[in-house]
């Protein structure tokens, strides 16, 4: 159930 | 030049059996305030950052900062050398290539030593902002791994539930369901033995069970794991590692399609 997020998509590049 | 000396060489050994299941390689990042790694797995759903501060090491030279390059499975095979008592340092030259593993026994009577490439490896060094967390969990690290690996049986996602009079972990699959509560612990005698929560508002959040099963590849490095939710933002799973330093696995909540 549910789609998996990207963690990329929380956090900033630096 | 780079020197790191750890009397206990199973601090190392158990650090690198927590992150070896998520990661194939990794940086090394050594600057004078000690030693960091950030890394995202494979399938970049989870990041891991571990910190071992240089105060926490018997003897700790670092020049100039270094980022080492390594093959996780080939740093399992050298420290599978080192035995639990011996002393462990890591030494490499500025701008070197390699690094070196000396192991000493207590008595040293048997020094070893052991040389490993390193690689030129891409980083990805990810911002990790400073976050206020709505539920803010402890309980002790083997009934979490105890708990993580029950759930798995039921299904790919473990849902957690924290309210202020407790937290909940449920899982539901083919054969059924499963829920497992923990009270907040009323007396607290060994702070390792309880249960607290600490609340601004409850959270509900869905987690993918392999990776928490993962996580908990740390349990040997603390009596205590501590899980950190805010509504969609990734969980934070936490391991101190003695006085040295932490492990913290950030994981991304499922969300509804």
């Amino acid at each position: 159930p549910g789609r998996q997020f990207d963690i990329q998509e929380y956090f900033l590049e630096d | 030049m780079f020197e790191a000396r750890l009397v206990q060489s199973s601090i190392l050994k158990k650090v690198l059996e927590a992150i070896k299941d998520l990661l194939n390689e990794a940086t090394f990042d050594c600057s004078d305030s000690g030693i960091q790694l950030q890394a995202m797995d494979n399938s970049h759903v989870s990041l891991v950052s571990m910190n071992l501060r240089s105060d926490g090491f018997d003897k700790y030279r670092c020049d100039r900062n270094i980022s080492m390059g390594m093959n996780l499975g080939s740093m399992t095979k050298i420290l599978k050398c080192a035995a639990n008592e011996d002393v462990v340092t890591m030494k490499a030259q500025d701008n070197a290539d390699t690094v070196t593993f000396v192991f000493e026994s207590p008595n040293q009577e048997k020094v070893s030593d052991y040389e490993m490439k390193l690689m030129n490896l891409d980083q990805e060094h990810l911002g990790i902002p400073e976050t206020e967390y709505a539920c803010v969990v402890r309980l002790p690290a083997g009934e979490f791994a105890r708990i993580c690996r029950d759930l798995s049986q039921f299904g790919e996602s473990v849902v957690i539930s924290c309210t202020k009079e407790g937290v909940k972990f449920s899982s539901a699959g083919d054969i059924g369901s499963a829920n497992i509560k923990l009270a907040q612990t009323s007396n607290v005698d060994k702070e390792e033995l309880a249960v607290t929560v600490e609340m601004q508002e409850p959270v509900t959040l869905t987690f993918a069970s392999r990776y928490l099963n993962s996580f908990t590849k740390a349990t040997s490095l603390s009596n205590v794991v501590q899980l950190s939710m805010s509504p969609d933002v990734p969980l934070v799973v936490e391991y101190r590692i003695g006085e040295i330093g932490h492990i913290r696995y950030y994981l991304a909540p499922k969300i509804e399609d």
